[in-house]
C-alpha cells in the first residue's frame, strides 16, 4: 500500500515506492539503483514459496540450501537477525538493513557485532562454551564428519584459551572484538563482494527505475 | 587444519555463507 506521506502528497504508488527506496538508500551504503537491484532479488526470494512479498524462513532456506526443509541451527540464527521485528518474516527494509552489514565498505565494528550476535545462540550477551560446542557439533553432523569428543574438547579449549582473556568461561563482546581483530579471516563471511556490483548482477532493475544514480 | 573452533564454524557452515543468495539468481 501507499505510505501516508505519499497519499497526502497524492503521489502514484510507483513514485511512492521510489521515494521509499531512496529513503532506504540514504540510510545504507547502497545507492538508489543498488537498492532497486536488491529489490529485484528480494522480489524473487519473497515469492519463491509463498507469494506475499515477504521472505519466510523456508524461502531463505531454499535460496541458501536449494531445499526448503530441515532444521538448521545457522539458518535459524541468520533469519532471526534479519527479522528485526521478530514477526517471523523478513521485510524489504529488514533485508536492506542486514545486507548493509555485509557490504564491503560497511564499518568493521558492525561486522564484528553482527558475527557476535550470530554466535551468541541463546542471546545472553556472551558466547559460551556450550554454544561453540553446539555449533561445531552441528557442522560435524551436517558434513558427516567424525571427530572424537577428546579432540573436540581440545579444539574448544584452545579457542577459549585464546579468546576468553578473563578466563570466565565465556566470550564477552569486548573479548570477541580483540579476538577477531587478531584473526580477521573469521570475518570473511561477513563481507559479500557481490554487494559492490549488485546492479550488474540484477540488471532487470533498469526496467523499473526512475532514478539515475 | 582447524585448530580454531570459530574458523571451523565460519568456513564450514553453509548457513552463515550468504553468497549463495546471489549465486542462485
Amino acid at each position: 500500500g501507499q505510505c501516508f506521506d505519499c497519499r497526502s502528497r497524492r503521489r502514484s504508488p510507483q513514485t511512492c515506492q521510489q521515494a521509499n527506496l531512496a529513503l532506504l538508500a540514504l540510510d545504507s551504503p547502497f545507492s538508489v539503483n543498488e537498492v532497486e537491484a536488491l529489490y529485484e532479488l528480494f522480489k524473487k526470494l519473497s515469492c519463491s514459496i509463498i507469494d506475499d512479498g515477504l521472505i519466510h524462513k523456508e524461502e531463505l532456506q531454499l535460496a541458501l540450501f536449494q531445499a526448503p526443509y530441515g532444521e538448521n541451527l545457522f539458518l535459524d540464527r541468520v533469519f532471526d537477525l534479519f527479522d528485526e521485528k521478530k514477526n517471523g518474516v523478513i521485510e524489504f527494509e529488514e533485508f536492506i538493513h542486514a545486507l548493509s552489514v555485509f557490504h564491503p565498505y560497511a564499518p568493521i565494528d558492525e561486522k564484528i557485532h553482527f558475527a557476535f550476535r550470530l554466535y551468541d545462540l541463546r542471546q545472553t550477551g556472551f558466547i559460551e562454551r556450550e554454544e561453540v560446542h553446539q555449533m561445531v557439533a552441528a557442522i560435524l553432523m551436517e558434513s558427516e564428519m567424525i571427530l572424537s569428543d577428546e579432540l573436540l574438547t581440545m579444539i574448544i579449549d584452545k579457542t577459549f584459551a585464546d579468546a576468553d582473556s578473563d578466563k570466565d568461561g565465556k566470550i564477552s563482546k569486548e573479548e570477541w572484538k580483540v579476538y577477531v581483530l587478531k584473526h580477521p579471516t573469521l570475518l570473511k563471511n561477513m563481507t559479500l563482494p557481490y554487494l559492490k556490483d549488485v546492479t550488474t548482477a540484477f540488471p532487470s532493475f533498469v526496467f523499473n527505475t526512475e532514478v539515475e544514480d | 587444519k582447524f585448530f580454531n573452533a570459530f574458523e571451523f564454524i565460519s568456513s564450514m557452515s553453509s548457513g552463515f555463507d550468504l553468497s549463495s543468495l546471489f549465486e542462485s539468481k
